[in-house]
């Protein structure tokens, strides 16, 4: 059974992904 | 192009918290990404208020902005309408519930304007 880390659930947002 | 959605968001998944507890993704609490990120010496938790949510490229996406942070920094991502986000206090939430629970049979509610979500930054930026 394959185990995720908890912070692959939730989006890494920072501001250099804008635009 | 729009973030497809990886299999951990099905329903059962198990999910390992910063502490190595095991819980289903289903199960997680706002609580849990706290205090994961608490013991995390890379990750942090922001608070990214969702401001503006429109069509995508594609009739399956949509445009989500963001304000991430005390900086309250702009961040547009496109992603599947089905793809959920944590809100803190609620858990998680998509676009289109009923798509993601159809698909992946993980319950949630309807992302709207204004709600709050978890998100990740680097310690280090701080």
């Amino acid at each position: 059974v394959p185990v995720f880390p908890w912070h692959s659930l939730v989006p890494f947002l920072e501001p250099s992904q804008s635009g | 192009s729009p973030v497809a959605l990886p299999p951990f968001f099905m329903r059962g998944s198990i999910i390992q918290l910063a502490d190595g507890e095991l819980k289903r993704v289903e199960d997680l609490k706002t609580e849990d990404f706290i205090q994961s990120a608490e013991i995390s010496s890379e990750l942090k938790i922001d608070s990214s208020t969702v401001e503006r949510i429109d069509s995508g490229q594609s009739p399956n996406a949509v445009v989500i902005q963001f304000s991430v942070g005390e900086l309250k920094a702009q961040v547009c991502v496109e992603v599947l309408v089905e793809y959920p986000f944590f809100v803190f206090g609620q858990g998680w939430s998509s676009c289109c519930p009923d798509r993601t629970t159809q698909l992946f049979e993980l319950s949630c509610a309807k992302l709207c304007v204004g709600d709050v979500c978890v998100s990740l930054t680097l310690r280090s930026l701080r």
